[in-house]
C-alpha cells in the first residue's frame, strides 16, 4: 500500500520543489516504487526531472477535471523506479474550474485511489498557496511533509498552515498527519539560520526530521540540467542530505 | 496623480516582499508620500514594517468585500511619508469569496480610485500566484515591476506572467506596462547567478533595472525586528541597492 505524502508550504520558496524532485529520486534510486505528481502550475518538478513542460500532453489536470484514469497520466524518467505525472498550462486554469464541481476537493484523493497500490511512495509537490490544488493535496494524502526555509518569513505562515492541515483533517481526511518538518537552506556561518532552526524544533519537537538540507549551490544547479542531485552531482552535501532524509523516510515505518 | 505599482512573480521566494518594504521605505525616506498595499494573505509585508498582524482589525479585505473606503483602511508606520493597508487571516478566503462576484477583478482598481490622489507612488506586494488577487493587483496597477531570483527556477515562470499580463491589458486595463525587471539575490561568486542575470537580459532587454539587488543576509534579518532594511542596518548592501532602486523608480518619470 504506496504512502502518500504532500510536501506543502504556502510560503513560497521554501525547498518545496527541491525536496520532491530530490527526495522522490533517492526513494526511487533505493529501488523503492516511486510516483511524484506536479500539481504545481508552474511545473518546475516536471522540468526538475528533464521533462519539457510545452510537449506533455496530458496533466494531473486530466485526472481532476476529465476523468482521465492516472494509470495514463504516469510517464517515465531517468531513474527506473521513479515515475512522474507532470503538470502543464492547463493547471493553471484549475483552481477556478473546479469551484462550481461536485466534491471539489477530494478529486484528487478518488483518482489516486486507482493506481496506489502500484506504488512504495507516492510524493505531491504543491504550489506556494492553500488553494484548492493544495487542498486536495491534503485530502488525498496520508501525512504532510513540510520544508521550512531557515529565515524568519518563513516561520510566519506556520499556524496558518496547522489550520489547514486541521480543517483538511476534520472535513476531508480523517487519517492527515504531520509526517515531518524538513529545515532546509540552513546556513552554519549564518546567526539567523541557527535562530531559526532552534524556533522551530521548539514549536514542533520531534517531528523535526533529524536531516537538515544545508543551502548549497549545486541543488539550485541541477534543474538547470533537468537532472536531480543524485544524478547531477551524486557526492556534493546536498546530495547526502536528500539520501540521509529517504533513508529517514523509509525507517519511520507508520502503520498505513 | 500616484504611480501604482504592482510588484509580481508567481515563483515563491523570489524577492516580492523584501522589494515591496524596502523600496516603499526608500521611496518614503526621499519624503514621496507612499503606500504600500499588502494584497498577500501570508501578511510578510505588515509584519516586516512591525505591525502586528493579528490585532489588524481591518484589511484589504475589507476594501475588495465590505465596500470600505480604502482611506479608512491606510495605517501609520515608522516612517512618515509610508503608509499601509495590512493584510489578515480573513484574506485567505478571499479568492474564493470573490469568484462569484459581479466584477471580481476589477475590485481593487474602483476602490483604489477614490485615494489614488492622495499620494505619488503606490504599491502592492502580492502572494505567489496568478489568482485573483493577483490579477486585482494587475487590474489596479499602471505598471508592473518583477523581482526575479537569479536561479533556474525563476526563469521557467516568466512566459506564464508576461501571458496573464497581456491578458489583464486586453481585457480589464489597457495602460498596464512592465515598469521594470528587478534581479534578486545575486551572488557574484555564483557562476549561475551570473548566466541567469544574461538570460534575463537578453529576454528583456532595457526593462531591466540597472540596480541589481545582491544576497545580503541583513535583508532577511531585518523582517525579524519588524524593519525596513534602511532602519534596520542603513549602511549595508541591501540598504546602498534599494536606495539606488528608488532613485532609478523616481527617475523613470512615465507620464501617468
Ligand atoms: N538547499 C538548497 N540550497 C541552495 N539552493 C536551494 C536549496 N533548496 C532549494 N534551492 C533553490 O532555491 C530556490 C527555491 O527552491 P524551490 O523552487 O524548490 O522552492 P519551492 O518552495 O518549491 O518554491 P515555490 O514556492 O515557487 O514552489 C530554487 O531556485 C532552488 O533551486
Ligand atoms: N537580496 C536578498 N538577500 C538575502 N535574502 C533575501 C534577499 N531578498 C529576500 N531575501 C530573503 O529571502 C526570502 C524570500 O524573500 P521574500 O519573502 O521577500 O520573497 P517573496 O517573493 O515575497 O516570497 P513569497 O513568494 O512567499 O511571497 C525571505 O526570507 C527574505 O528575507
Ligand atoms: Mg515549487
Ligand atoms: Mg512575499
Amino acid at each position: 500500500m504506496g504512502r502518500v505524502f504532500a510536501i506543502v508550504n504556502q510560503k513560497g520558496g521554501v525547498g518545496k520543489t527541491t525536496t520532491a524532485v530530490n527526495l522522490a529520486a533517492c526513494l526511487a534510486a533505493e529501488k523503492k516504487g516511486t510516483l511524484l505528481i506536479d500539481i504545481d502550475p508552474q511545473g518546475n518538478a516536471t522540468s526538475g526531472l528533464g521533462v519539457d513542460k510545452g510537449t506533455v500532453e496530458h496533466s494531473i489536470y486530466d485526472a481532476l477535471l476529465n476523468h482521465l484514469p492516472p494509470g495514463n497520466l504516469c510517464i517515465s524518467t531517468q531513474l527506473p523506479c521513479l515515475e512522474l505525472i507532470p503538470s502543464n498550462r492547463q493547471l493553471s486554469g484549475a483552481e477556478v474550474e473546479m469551484v462550481e464541481l461536485e466534491q471539489r476537493e477530494s478529486r484528487l484523493r478518488f483518482a489516486l485511489e486507482k493506481i496506489k497500490d502500484g506504488y512504495e511512495f507516492i510524493l505531491i509537490d504543491c504550489p506556494p498557496s492553500l488553494g484548492l490544488l493544495t487542498v486536495n493535496s491534503l485530502a488525498a494524502a496520508d501525512a504532510v511533509i513540510v520544508p521550512i526555509q531557515c529565515e524568519y518569513y518563513a516561520l510566519e505562515g506556520m499556524s496558518q498552515l496547522l489550520e489547514v492541515i486541521r480543517r483538511v483533517k476534520r472535513n476531508l481526511n480523517p487519517y492527515l498527519r504531520v509526517e515531518g518538518i524538513l529545515l532546509t537552506m540552513a546556513d552554519g556561518r549564518v546567526s539567523l539560520s541557527g535562530q531559526v532552526v532552534d524556533e522551530v524544533k521548539r514549536f514542533f519537537g520531534d517531528k523535526v526530521y533529524g536531516t537538515t538540507i544545508p543551502r548549497n549551490v549545486r541543488l539550485s544547479e541541477a534543474p538547470g540540467f533537468g537532472k536531480p542531485i543524485i544524478l547531477y552531482d551524486g557526492f556534493c552535501a546536498g546530495a547526502e542530505a536528500y539520501r540521509q532524509l529517504a533513508k529517514e523516510v523509509m525507517n519511520s515505518g507508520h502503520v498505513y
